[in-house]
């Protein structure tokens, strides 16, 4: 009877089940249903085995998006969870698509699952990543527009481990004003 | 409550674990 570590046995629990989503336009479709649950996890294992198997972002068909919510929480601004709540946006240009998409992806969902935002982790949502010939975008949802300090925080936590020089600025959108005005054109709530 | 929070290292280390 050798013993094995219990590291080697157990898989490593995260804090939260995570769901994946696929979003594909089909015409005869309505928005909603054209956003597919792919899979769920818990687990540090049981992530690297869905990420390591699926398609990176920057080799999605134009007008694709991934997303990735806290289970029960969908990827759109009707959700309960979402409505109150916004984004920090990041554009990126469409060199960057080759450069920066598949990085800045992994490692918004690197700081999602382990909980880096530490007691702000709360307030995230999940994180959307759109493939757009105009220009790819990457969202990082929260539930309140009015926790101005979680929102902060998690917007310079996000800023510092996407090395974005300090000299440029990313935004904080509410879902509300997003909803009411066309694309990403919403004035900004906070910038860091 | 505890959270279970996980460096950017560690999880990287994981990645191609068996």
């Amino acid at each position: 009877q050798t013993d094995v570590s219990p590291e080697m046995l157990i898989k490593h629990p995260l804090q939260n089940t995570w769901t994946l989503w696929f979003f594909k336009i089909e015409n005869n479709r309505t928005w909603e249903d054209c956003q597919m649950e792919i899979a769920s996890f818990n687990t540090v294992e049981d992530f690297w085995a869905l990420y390591n198997h699926i398609e990176p972002a920057s080799r999605l068909k134009v007008g694709c998006d991934y997303s990735m919510f806290k289970q029960g929480i969908k990827p759109m601004w009707e959700d309960e969870h979402n409505c109150r709540g916004g984004r920090w946006l990041i554009n990126l240009n469409k060199q960057q698509r080759a450069t920066e998409l598949d990085n800045f992806w992994m490692e918004v969902l690197l700081l999602m699952i382990g909980e880096a935002f530490a007691e702000h982790s709360d307030e995230v949502c999940g994180s959307v990543v759109n493939v757009r010939s105009k220009g790819d975008k990457i969202g990082v949802w929260t539930a309140d527009v009015k926790k101005n300090d979680s929102i902060l925080r998690i917007g310079h936590v996000l800023k510092e481990r996407l090395n974005i020089p300090r000299l440029v600025t990313i935004g904080f959108q509410a879902h509300k004003d997003t909803m009411v005005k066309s694309g990403s054109t919403a004035k900004n709530r906070f910038t860091v | 409550g505890t959270r279970i929070i996980y460096e950017r290292t560690f999880l990287m280390q994981m990645r191609n674990s068996p």
